[in-house]
Parts: C-alpha cells; structure tokens; sequence
C-alpha cells in the first residue's frame, strides 16, 4: 500500500457541439479576482432569455447554510419559482459570514438582475439564483465581483457555444481536476428538447439535499 | 462542496420541475459519497425556459400531463445520475469508482440507508484503496446500519458478493458470504476484480423486494495530502 499518484480523469472532459445545447441560454464566465492565481476563472453567470422560465432547487440539509443557499431560497420562494438567472463563484464559498456575507450574495444577485434586465431589455423583481464553493469563513471580495459582473469582464464573455459553456464550467471548479459538462438531447411530446448540465466537487461530498422550507439535519 | 445547474429547453410548470428536481437529486446526488461530509453550500438548480415548445404551448405540469411529467423526470433522473458520477470520479485522490447496491431491504430508504453506510465507512474505503477483498468490514457496516423502517438485520440471510464492471474479460460476480455463511476464498479472483477501476459491491439483505445504488470511491494517501492543506 505505497502511495500512488492518482490516474489522470481529464479523458472524462470531451468537447461537445455546439447544436447539443439547449436554445435560450447564454452564459459567460470570467476571472473576477476570488481566485488568487491570475487568469483562472472564478465567476460565471448562466441567462435565460425566454420571458416564462421555470426555476427549482435542491439545498444542503447543513443547518450552517451559507449565505447564497439563504438567498437562492429566498429568491425562489418570492418569485414563486419564476427565476431566470444564475451567478456562481469559486474559491470563497461566503459561508459562516454573518450578515455581511448574506448582504455580499444579495449584492451578487442584484448585479445579476440588472445585468440580465440590460441584456434581455425587461423588468422584473429578483429573478437570480447565487451560489458559491471554496473556503469557508471568509468573506467574498464584493466589489471585485459586482465589477465584474457589470463590467466587461463577464460582458465580453457571453455566448453560447461549447466554449462558452466549458468556460463557464470551469468557473466552478475548486479542487476538481477536469470540468463537470455534459449535454444530451431527448424526446418529449414529439419535440426534440435538449438538457445540458455542469457540476462540481472533489471533496466533502457527501450530499443530503432537499427542496426548499425542508428541516435542517 | 457539490455545486450543480442543469438547464433544458423544455417548458415545465415551476412545481413539477421542483418535484422532478427533487427527485431526480434523491437518486443522485443524495445517493453519492466521496469522504462522508455534508457540506454548507451543496445545491442543485434546474431551469426550464421553455425554448422548444411554441408560443403558446402549455408547459409540462404533473397534475395536466402526466405521462410527459414521468418521462421528463426520468430522463432528468438519469442525467443527474451521470453528472453525479462524475464528481465521484474526480473525488480528492479517488482511483476507485465503486457502485453499491443493496437489494432484498423492505423499504428503498432502508436499502438506501445500507448502501450509504458502507460507502462511508472509512475501512471499507481503505481496502478498496489497498484492493484487499475485505468482505468482513461490509458486513460490519452493515451490521450497525439502523434501518428506517426499525426492522433488524438478520445476519443469517445476509450475502454479499464483488462484481466486475462491464469491461472485465470475466463478468462473473465473485460470491463472498452467502446466507451469513463465508465462501470458500479466491484471493486471485478477488484481485482480478478489485485492481480494475470500476466495481460493484453488491449485498443481498433478504429483508424484502427494494433496492437502492450508492457511488462512491476509495481512500487514498493522496486524499489526506490534498486535505491536510486546502485553506492557503
């Protein structure tokens, strides 16, 4: 039992086209400034830009929830599941941060707001879902990350094609070793639809989710 | 932390995608275990924008169109599923992908609960990692499973065996404990199956009719490295 390297997974990362992707969606991703090492990207945003989107989650279990897990829930329960928006950062995950983290990932969903309002030229009330993964106990660089959002960081990003996706999955990553995307097309009602997802983890993993308003653990 | 989105461009009222979510998570993510800790930030989100239908074409609801409800939620099930592997695959220092599969339990929870508790189970871990067909630690796991349903163990109904993965020359389940009782050893045919990335666990509760499948991965040296050292 000496210790060996661990076998290389990034044969699990494989490009996907760009037709695999489901229409009305545009993500962008950035390096914001949450992540030490320059260039590694550290801040992604998910749009839908249909007007009627349907929005669901499934939370930690954890009765130390961190702030965005609060936020996400609170968004969720007042727009009755009407949300359309996603913004999500690694490498500070804004948990045990008191009142200033639950204030920092509001701040997150309200740049998001304003910048999905600009781009899909409607109104509307909170319509963002936040999360966030890495180091617990600290607090997020905020203006980093609003100035990101609302500048051309994440801006001169968006797309939709693999690249864009792949990009955005990579803004997840912490300690995972290639990213989390896959895509797949299926029939329902006759109609060809399309799914994609992207996710992230290494380590403590071991999830006990539910919807939202469940009790803790 | 295990973070996930899954966006499709099928309509779905905001309460069935809810259902089909939660239990397309329950199958999943709920059913995966990389070193046993729960954290503060796991989610799963699911959009539904709607994008392929027409204008004015109705949304799937689970009360209105149920037939289309069951496949949407099934084909998000198994799609949570692979996503869900992956993360197992990539766990801290992980080599192994194992699947656990506990059948013959009264209720899923309970077989889910089984499954659950050897995934966990440090020693079990180790000995995948060291590829030491150590049957003993998950029996023991099983053995102070509390099960939800209150029924016992019957350890005289209890079987347990190794099977290969799809790419193995021999698919051929090697039988470990049959009944309580130990089978004969095959220390060579045991290492055949636990040197390949891939196996199962599989464990014969004679409780009942349910089944549940758990993912989970070894322990390594390296899963200590990693996080002895992950704040700076």
């Amino acid at each position: 039992n000496m210790p060996r390297p661990t076998p290389s997974k990034t044969h699990l990362h494989q490009p996907i086209p760009d037709s695999h992707f489901p229409q009305g969606y545009i993500v962008s991703s950035t390096h914001a400034g949450v992540k030490k090492k320059a260039g590694v990207l550290d801040l992604g945003i998910l749009l839908s830009t249909t007007p009627q989107t349907s929005g669901a989650a499934c939370f930690t279990r954890n009765a130390f929830k961190a702030a965005p897990v609060q936020v996400s829930a609170e968004v969720l329960k007042s727009s009755e599941g009407r949300v359309r928006s996603l913004v999500v950062n690694s490498g500070c995950a804004n948990a045990v941060t008191g009142s200033k983290g639950l204030k920092d990932a509001w701040a997150m969903a309200a740049s998001t707001d304003a910048l999905g309002r600009e781009l899909t030229q409607s109104g509307g009330g909170y319509e963002t879902l936040v999360m966030s993964t890495g180091v617990i106990g600290q607090h997020l660089p905020i203006e980093k990350i609003t100035n990101a959002i609302s500048g051309e960081g994440i801006k001169s990003n968006l797309g939709l094609s693999f690249g864009h996706w792949e990009g955005l999955a990579r803004a997840f990553m912490t300690t995972d070793t290639f990213p989390k995307l896959r895509a797949r097309k299926f029939s329902v009602r006759g109609k060809e639809v399309k799914i994609t997802g992207i996710d992230k983890g290494a380590g403590m993993i071991h999830p006990n989710m539910g919807p939202p308003g469940l009790p803790h653990a | 932390t295990l973070l996930g989105v899954i966006a499709t461009d099928a309509g779905v009222t905001p309460r069935s995608l809810q259902s089909a979510l939660t239990y397309a998570v329950d199958r999943s993510f709920n059913s995966i275990s990389v070193d046993g800790d729960m954290s503060t930030n796991d989610t799963v989100i699911a959009f539904a924008n709607g994008a392929a239908f027409g204008d004015n074409e109705p949304e799937i609801d689970e009360e209105t169109h149920p037939e289309e409800y069951l496949q949407f939620r099934d084909e998000l099930t198994s799609f949570a599923t692979e996503l869900a592997s992956l993360v197992v695959r990539d766990g801290e220092g992980a080599t192994k992908f194992v699947t656990v599969t506990v059948e013959g339990a009264p209720t899923y929870e309970d077989a889910h609960k089984v499954a659950s508790t050897i995934s966990t189970s440090a020693l079990v871990k180790c000995a995948l990692y060291g590829e030491d067909a150590n049957w003993g630690r998950i029996l023991c796991a099983v053995g102070y499973t509390s099960l939800p349903s209150g029924t016992p163990i019957d350890p005289t109904r209890v079987s347990v065996s190794f099977v290969p993965d799809q790419g193995s020359p021999n698919r051929s389940p090697l039988q470990l404990l049959t009944n309580g009782e130990p089978e004969p050893a095959d220390e060579e045919r045991a290492s055949e199956i636990l040197e390949r990335e891939d196996l199962e666990i599989r464990v014969q509760l004679g409780l009942g009719k349910e089944s549940a499948n758990y993912y989970t991965c070894d322990f390594s040296h390296e899963y200590v490295t990693i996080n002895g050292d992950y704040r700076s």
